[in-house]
């Protein structure tokens, strides 16, 4: 979808 | 030794059908505190935190940590089978957690169904939500943003939220037209379900998919109030508060068009 951010930034532990 | 009975089984339907269009395969964490489950959806634009605390069971036990991997499409399978006033036990073994067992107690105690669900080893992805301070938190009737998200979806396929002062403002813009609805912050003592609060540090306008929040708003019948919390260029916060524990939704926002 258009300008769809992802949560992994905020969320995702690396 | 897992074993955890719910007197409201029904809760426990009505959570499986607000979580499994979102997540399909998902690890519950059983502790001594609680069942616990965190998982994002295949596109990693929404997460679903839920929490279910072991005080909400009678009785409830759990020796040691344990991870059951369950495939929620199945699980609601089974959950189908038991009637909306059974009482609901889940119980694993401490060796061969290989499968969950699941019984369905009747009001009367003279019917009871027994199941069980095969597990599976889910490879979870590690998440951590962190404590946020929003700009804004609105605590409105859970029916009445089911029927905004319903009502602006015929619009378009995103929502702007916007949050000032005293109101509330999802606006929705597309190729036949235009809609918004505005609410305004009002309190009722009587029925204080029906109130719409709002608390702001600063105004707010985000945009969202209503794909999502529309699948988000399966959580409507746990709970007469959602809580909305919003900052700029964070995730939205949908949560349903129950007696026993919270489900929680987080949504990415959109960004630029």
């Amino acid at each position: 979808e258009t300008g769809q951010s992802a949560l992994d930034l905020f969320f995702l532990e690396s | 030794m897992f074993e955890a009975r719910l007197i409201q089984g029904g809760l426990l339907k009505k959570l499986l059908e607000s979580v499994k269009e979102l997540v399909t395969d998902a690890n519950f964490d059983c502790s001594e505190s609680g069942i616990a489950l965190q998982a994002m959806d295949n596109s990693h634009v929404a997460l679903v935190s839920l929490l279910l605390r072991s005080e909400g069971f009678d009785p409830y036990r759990c020796d040691r940590g344990f991870s059951l991997g369950v495939n929620l499409n199945s699980l609601n399978k089974i959950l189908k089978c038991a009637g909306n006033d059974d009482i609901i036990t889940l119980r694993a073994d401490d060796n061969s957690a290989d499968s969950l067992s699941l019984s369905f107690e009747n009001p009367n105690n003279d019917r009871i169904g027994e199941y069980e669900l095969k597990l599976m080893d889910i490879d979870q992805e590690h998440l951590s939500i962190p404590e946020t301070d929003y700009d804004a938190t609105i605590i409105m009737p859970s029916a009445e943003f089911q029927r905004i998200c319903r009502d602006l979806t015929v619009v378009s396929e995103s929502v702007t939220i916007d949050v000032s002062k005293d109101t509330i403002k999802f606006t929705a813009e597309g190729e036949l037209g235009s809609g918004n609805i505005k609410l305004k912050s009002t309190s009722s003592i009587d029925k204080p379900e029906e109130s719409v609060n709002i608390e702001l540090g600063q105004d707010v306008s985000l945009q969202f998919s209503l794909k999502y929040l529309m699948n988000f708003t399966k959580g409507t019948p746990l709970s007469e109030q959602v809580i909305l919390c919003l900052s700029e260029k964070m995730p939205l916060l949908v949560e349903y508060k129950m007696d026993i524990g919270y489900i929680r939704y987080y949504l990415a926002p959109k960004i630029g068009d």
